[in-house]
């Protein structure tokens, strides 16, 4: 089974 | 003060269309390079950047930075009250409590104007890496949306495979599997049914549909999209307009297996 990932732990804050 | 003037109100009528979906209140940020708006959705899977461009508006003036938090539902109800060919004016003091639009209509003399009052939008802005990505296709917009829309029927999820054959679009359902393989395609009297595919180094993503058929919502903004990808990191979803202006979605890979 697939996870989806979260798109903050890609992108930093700024 | 701000005061932005677009020609035609249906610009902004179609990208308040295609991000209010995916995401309620957002700021939008105005400084003298244009107007911005960077909003995650509610479940932090995906992102939209949106940046118009001063050189898109006629005149645009904006003297300090003003962040105008405005709920994308009250302002889809305002812009219905808009014709597609209607001039639009956006106006705001420099600390706000409304936003003002003016619609002006270029064949009669109706002008019509409204205010929608503003929100405290405490939002935490995310720094987007510069990135050289793996994988650049440019496609027919409509065709992405045709891909997403079909795949959709069948299962939740569509891996995006590209290598020197082309890009590959899979799924796999209860009912069966799909896939779409697409090569690089020149049309010298209809550039905009172009395939175009830059590639590196071969990838390999899975992403949600249902996120992807929400941005094909932007499709009537751009004949073209542009979907840039590497290994393990978010997809790039990218409508250009006038003026190097553009609205981008970024889409979390599914991981795992």
């Amino acid at each position: 089974k697939q996870g989806q990932g979260s798109i903050a732990s890609f992108f930093k804050k700024a | 003060m701000l005061e932005a003037r677009l020609e035609q109100a249906n610009l902004l009528k179609k990208v308040v269309d295609a991000i209010k979906d995916l995401v309620q209140d957002c700021n939008f940020d105005c400084n003298d390079s244009g107007i911005a708006l960077q909003a995650m959705d509610n479940s932090h899977v995906a992102l939209v950047s949106m940046m118009l461009k001063s050189e898109s508006f006629s005149p645009f003036r904006c003297d300090r930075n003003i962040a105008l938090g405005i709920n994308l539902g009250s302002l889809t109800k305002v812009l219905r009250c808009a014709q597609n060919e209607d001039i639009l004016t956006l106006k705001a003091e420099d600390a706000p409590d409304v936003v003002n639009l003016v619609f002006e209509s270029a064949e009669t003399d109706r002008i019509s104007e409204y205010d929608i009052k503003l929100m405290d939008i405490d939002q935490e802005h995310l720094g987007i890496p510069e990135t050289e990505y793996a994988a650049t296709i440019t496609m027919p917009s409509a065709e992405f949306q045709r891909i997403c829309r079909d795949l959709s029927a069948l299962s939740e999820s569509v891996s995006i495979e590209c290598s020197k054959e082309g890009v590959k679009f899979n799924c796999q359902g209860d009912i069966g599997s799909g896939s779409i393989h697409l090569r690089s395609h020149t049309n010298v009297d209809k550039p905009e049914l172009n395939v175009e595919i830059d590639l590196t180094e071969p990838v390999s993503l899975t992403f949600s549909l249902k996120y992807l058929v929400n941005f094909c919502k932007a499709s009537g903004l751009s004949n073209q999209v542009k979907l840039c990808l590497s290994n393990e990191v978010p997809l790039l979803v990218e409508y250009a307009l006038s003026n190097n202006s553009y609205l981008r979605f970024y889409l979390a890979p599914k991981i795992g297996d």
